[in-house]
């Protein structure tokens, strides 16, 4: 394993998802209404934590520790 | 590594010994509380470098694939695995893919046929480039100054000059950034170490823009690298992978292999390797 702890290739997950409900959800806000502790939990499970953010009116793109 | 989160998608790309696939049951858990249910699923990487050190479920393909169809909903039934071969052994593309029918079609819906995604994957970095990733002793810089630092001296910054770009540098080192430039996102990881100096970059487009537009971007991240060794994934519902060997030939790059597959939900998977004239 390299020193930094890194192995190079990354591993992608895509998921996509729809609203029960048509009229609202997915597009407004969607996925993007995950609070920060529903992040945080769900990247625990990875063993990865936020280390810096930024978004847009399109997204939300977090870098991530590892 | 990196996390996007859009209203109806969510794709996280993370490296080292990380258990990415272990985010599959909290998200569709968490999303489910949000009225949303999960309408596809698509899965990638390449061969890993160290393959013995990677911990359960990423032990092997056949494990990831098995761990992935147990904690997918029994209704996203329309599944392919492949792994896609090159003539450069220690580079293979995994995919894996998942759909219902009915979903299917919304998840059409949500990809427009004219989107693709470009995975880059490069190894043997020019060592004097890959130097650049290294934090210098005595600097006192955190990981978002240095990271700064990093995307400045690098040309990073240069990719795309009409993207907010978000960065961090890792101690020793190592990089991550994230672009976003309207609805899409780049992102580029990098470990520097001489002997498995490893840089990804991924980004998306559209095949109506002009194009030059991949070809100058592709052009770009490359000759930030000078890899020796370069592996292109696109996706798409259409031609693009024409595109990619006109950015990377004139670099000196040669292309070796090409692969072509299809998927359910997520389309035509192209797969070429790259290696400079020398070799």
């Amino acid at each position: 394993m390299a020193a930094s702890g890194f192995e190079g290739f990354e591993k992608r997950l895509e998921l996509h998802f729809f609203g029960d409900d048509p009229v609202a959800g997915v597009d407004d806000m969607g996925l993007r209404l995950l609070d920060f502790e529903s992040l945080e939990q769900i990247l625990h499970a990875v063993q990865c934590t936020v280390v810096s953010a930024v978004g847009n009116q399109f997204f939300d793109a977090y870098v991530l520790s590892e | 590594s990196s996390l996007f989160v859009y209203p109806n998608k969510i794709i996280i790309k993370t490296c080292g010994t990380t258990q990415l696939l272990k985010s599959i049951r909290p998200l569709i858990h968490h999303a489910a509380n949000l009225g949303l249910t999960l309408s596809g699923c698509r899965y990638t990487r390449g061969s890993f470098i160290f393959p013995s050190s990677q911990p359960f479920p990423h032990t092997s393909f056949k494990e990831e694939v098995i761990y992935i169809e147990d904690n997918l909903p029994a209704n996203l039934c329309y599944r392919k695995a492949s792994v896609m071969p090159s003539k450069l052994p220690s580079h293979s593309w995994h995919v894996f893919t998942a759909s219902d029918h009915q979903n299917a079609t919304r998840f059409y819906t949500h990809v427009p046929d004219d989107l693709y995604t470009v995975e880059v994957c490069m190894t043997e970095l020019d060592p004097v480039l890959a130097r650049k990733f290294f934090q210098r002793q005595g600097d006192e810089k955190n990981g978002d100054t240095a990271g700064k630092d990093m995307t400045q001296i690098s040309g990073i910054d240069s990719i795309n000059p009409g993207a907010i770009i978000c960065d961090f540098a890792f101690d020793p080192c190592g990089y991550s950034m994230n672009g976003i430039d309207g609805d899409r996102y780049s992102t580029i990881h990098v470990t520097p170490e001489d002997g498995y100096s490893y840089a990804s970059f991924e980004c998306v487009g559209s095949v109506y823009e002009d194009r030059d537009d991949i070809t100058k971007v592709l052009k770009k991240a490359v000759q930030v690298f000078r890899p020796a060794t370069v592996s292109v994934s696109t996706t798409c519902r259409r031609e693009v992978w024409g595109r990619v060997a006109r950015a990377l030939e004139p670099l000196g790059l040669k292309c070796r292999s090409r692969v072509v597959d299809e998927f359910p939900a997520a389309g035509s998977v192209t797969f070429q390797t790259f290696t400079t004239r020398r070799k």
